[in-house]
């Protein structure tokens, strides 16, 4: 299965809808500090099924809603989409039936999340293990957040032994 | 549960060792089991010797020294069951030009050997030039990020302004 | 015990609240002590808005964001008894070529309102450019190193060899 | 006072005597990873009195010394120099008889180290304490070494308090 396409809206600081097309081989991501790249990492990470608040780099998961500025008002929704190409027809056998796979969550304030494939409602566990199948996934060590490679650096070593279970 | 660890530290080993020479050009590197004789209680640890210099603790490294090695120990797993999406968030920042040279001819050659699709977000402007696309975020609107699409010349300007 | 604590506690807010303003080129921030009623088993916690965004925790802020942010920090606190000598070890590597400058402005006016000496460890080429003078360590002999007095074209040369 | 001049022996990579003049104003260290630039950070917190080999990077205060490459042989001696310009006389009454204070450590491997103040014996304590006096010393606020400011931000609240205590 190949990731072609991330859409976003609501999430974090970015509260219009923005559509991220991926091509083959390797896509640059730049901007200034504080623009809202290492929130794009974040929207990857909770559409494949991330639970915790904390990993979200807050204290409640209802904060990764767009909170709102100095001119727009916060929202109460959020909602981050992944579109997998599924020709392969290579995931798990809930889902193997189409070619394309389209992963949505939505989070209402207050009210918490729902999952989405293919417009049919399935449970948060349905896709954590859809991304484990592909080696992917919110804890995958080829998801790697800002600032995991110093706290890697500076683990002790039983610490390091999930990278090892993770490969087997 | 016990001679699944076995087998994945003996495979991540092999690949660390390898993904280490490829990315100081030489020295050697190797995992060891730390600790407990159990291995589902022991410790992972990494030693490490850069070209020309003795082997010792990742701790005894210098920063971009052990950034680069724990990169090859992140792709030496990765490398066991490679994922279709890779996504790596400034993790060049402690390279010098040298070692983010190297860096960027691992993360091409993963990507085209495995058909990974790796997205990268990165301040250093060798590797905005390496890419094979180029995405910008901005916030002209304070606080609204937008994302647009960007060369290289639009890049190393979204570099400039905040 | 108490009251030291408490004076110093506004002292270093009152030099932060400015600093961050300085460093950010407006917004606000403020320090307030959390916890525990009695000042000494308090914990320290730091709100930051950078222009146009909300008052949030540090640990919302971005990875610049919260660099920059523990940098007026630190000078808040060196402010109060500034020492003869400040060493700095590549702190600008998360930030972008704005708020290098940002911080290289801070650091110079600092030198010449306090007379500190400060040694600024970088990779940065901006602040390689904005300093008095500039010092190269090399390994030409493996594992061995060597301190040379450089220019700026040279210091350029010495990020590409290793 | 005013810090004028770095000198180092033996200490980690740097084997042969160098010397740092320490100019008014900014001065920039560059080189690439691994050449050497923390361990001369390390070398100024080392003659200031730092007592924990772990904050010198090691597990014992022994692997300061330099230990060799496939072409030189490991060292038993390192030392390195503080040269301070007194002139303003603003010393702690101990060492405040002198214009220039040349303050030296030196340590041979298995012995521990010893501590010069213009060719006199002191004790530990009382580099501490001058360092301490100026405001400055190992454990000081203005001698931030790398990845510092990496684990203030991920320190928790009750850990940050000894900022403003260095500050009372
Ligand atoms: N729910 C939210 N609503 C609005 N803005 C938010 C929300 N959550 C986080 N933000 C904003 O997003 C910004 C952080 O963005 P992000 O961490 O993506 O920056 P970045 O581009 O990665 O920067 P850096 O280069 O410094 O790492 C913060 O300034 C924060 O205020
Ligand atoms: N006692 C010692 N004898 C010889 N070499 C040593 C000793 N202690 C440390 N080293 C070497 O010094 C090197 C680290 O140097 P240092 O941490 O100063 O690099 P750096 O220039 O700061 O690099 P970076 O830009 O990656 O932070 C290591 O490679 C290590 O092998
Ligand atoms: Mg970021
Ligand atoms: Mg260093």
């Amino acid at each position: 299965a190949k990731v072609d396409k991330l859409r976003l809206a609501g999430f974090k600081s970015f509260t219009d809808q923005t559509d991220l097309d991926i091509g083959p081989g390797v896509t640059g991501i730049v901007g200034p500090n504080g623009c809202g790249k290492s929130n794009l990492v974040d929207a990857f990470k909770w559409v494949m099924g991330e639970s915790s608040a904390k990993q979200m780099r807050g204290d409640e998961m209802d904060e990764i809603i767009f909170g709102g500025t100095t001119n727009r008002p916060a929202r109460n929704l959020a909602e981050v989409s992944l579109v997998l190409d599924n020709n392969s027809r290579s995931v798990n056998d809930m889902f193997n039936d189409t070619n394309e796979l389209e992963i949505t969550r939505r989070i209402e304030r207050g009210k918490g999340s729902v999952y989405n494939v293919n417009g049919r409602e399935v449970r948060a566990k349905d896709i954590q293990l859809l991304f484990a199948d592909l080696g992917s996934g919110a804890k995958s060590t080829a998801l790697v957040s800002q600032g995991k490679i110093g706290s890697l650096i500076n683990s002790k070593p039983t610490e390091r032994r999930h990278l090892l279970e993770e490969a087997a | 549960g016990r001679q699944r660890l076995l087998q994945s530290f003996e495979l991540v080993n092999k690949n660390f060792k390898e993904l280490f020479r490829n990315l100081f050009g030489g020295g050697k590197a190797e995992l060891s089991m730390s600790g407990d004789s159990d291995p589902l209680e022991a410790g992972l640890e990494i030693y490490a010797s850069p070209p020309g210099k003795k082997l010792q603790n990742l701790a005894l490294l210098s920063g971009g020294e052990q950034a680069l090695t724990t990169v090859a120990l992140l792709f030496a797993v990765f490398n066991v069951n490679p994922a279709p999406l890779c996504i790596l968030d400034e993790v060049d920042a402690p390279l010098d030009d040298t070692n983010v040279d190297r860096f960027c001819n691992l993360i091409s050659r993963i990507s085209q050997s495995t058909g990974t699709k790796i997205i990268i977000v990165t301040h250093h402007r060798m590797t905005m030039a390496r890419v094979d696309r180029l995405f910008g975020v901005t916030m002209a609107e304070k606080g609204v990020s937008k994302l647009v699409s960007v060369n290289l010349t639009e890049a190393e300007k979204l570099r400039d302004i905040a």
